[in-house]
């Protein structure tokens, strides 16, 4: 654990916790995507098949129980709970799930390191996360505007995927074998949408008016 | 040696 990961972690873990508590605390989901909490929650249920399988560390157990307990109440609130579930606007989130998970299994088909069930649906998970902001994205551009609860949020996204890459220099100078080609370009990926974003929120901001995204 | 380097980050 170096200090590059432990703050990734960190970032991560706070994007996440931000969303629920302030959903939970405002009774409102108003700007975030529904289908990016979702694939998120897929994403992490692919990902952490090996929890009870493998164990790693406390943390890392505990940290994946967290993010999957967190991602799936997030859903829930959206879909279920009778006053938040009010403010989910439907009609603007309408990025369609097929078009990012249709190419994620044919990838994770075809490019993975071992061609097993569980290996397959890690690197399923590593690509459908580096698209599944896409629709918040999207999200974003429709409304043209961005407030502190989205803001917020794809900011500490930003900064946990940042971290990590930095996280991934440091241990290939400093562990041997530490090569992993495919988290790495789908990290990279990540990143590069998160960069576009993060153009248009410092600019928004510089000139200190409403986010406008390009149409 | 991959199947020995485990999957540790999240």
């Amino acid at each position: 654990m170096n200090i590059f990961r432990l703050a990734g972690d960190m970032t991560h873990l706070a994007s996440v916790l931000v969303l629920l508590l302030k959903i939970h605390t405002i009774k409102s989901c108003a700007g975030i995507s529904l289908k990016t909490q979702e694939l998120y929650a897929i994403v992490f249920a692919t990902r952490y098949l090996d929890i009870f399988t493998d164990f790693i560390s406390l943390y890392n157990t505990i940290m994946k129980l967290i993010f999957l307990g967190s991602s799936f109440s997030i859903v829930w609130y959206i879909r279920q709970h009778k006053i938040v579930r009010r403010s989910y606007d439907k009609d603007q989130d309408t990025f369609r799930y097929v078009f990012i998970v249709l190419p994620c299994i044919f990838l994770a088909l075809i490019i993975n390191e071992k061609f097993t069930f569980k290996e397959v649906m890690w690197t399923f998970s590593l690509y459908l996360e580096a698209v599944a902001i896409l629709p918040q994205l999207v999200l974003l551009q429709r409304t043209r505007n961005i407030d502190n609860l989205t803001g917020q949020y794809v900011f500490l996204l930003g900064a946990y995927r940042a971290l990590y890459i930095l996280n991934w220099i440091y241990r290939y100078f400093t562990e041997p074998h530490y090569i992993h080609w495919i988290p790495w370009i789908a990290g990279i990926v990540q990143t590069l949408l998160y960069g576009d974003f993060f153009y248009y929120y410092f600019h928004s901001w510089k000139n200190n008016k409403k986010l406008q995204l390009p149409a | 040696e991959k199947d020995n380097v485990p999957k540790d980050e999240l």
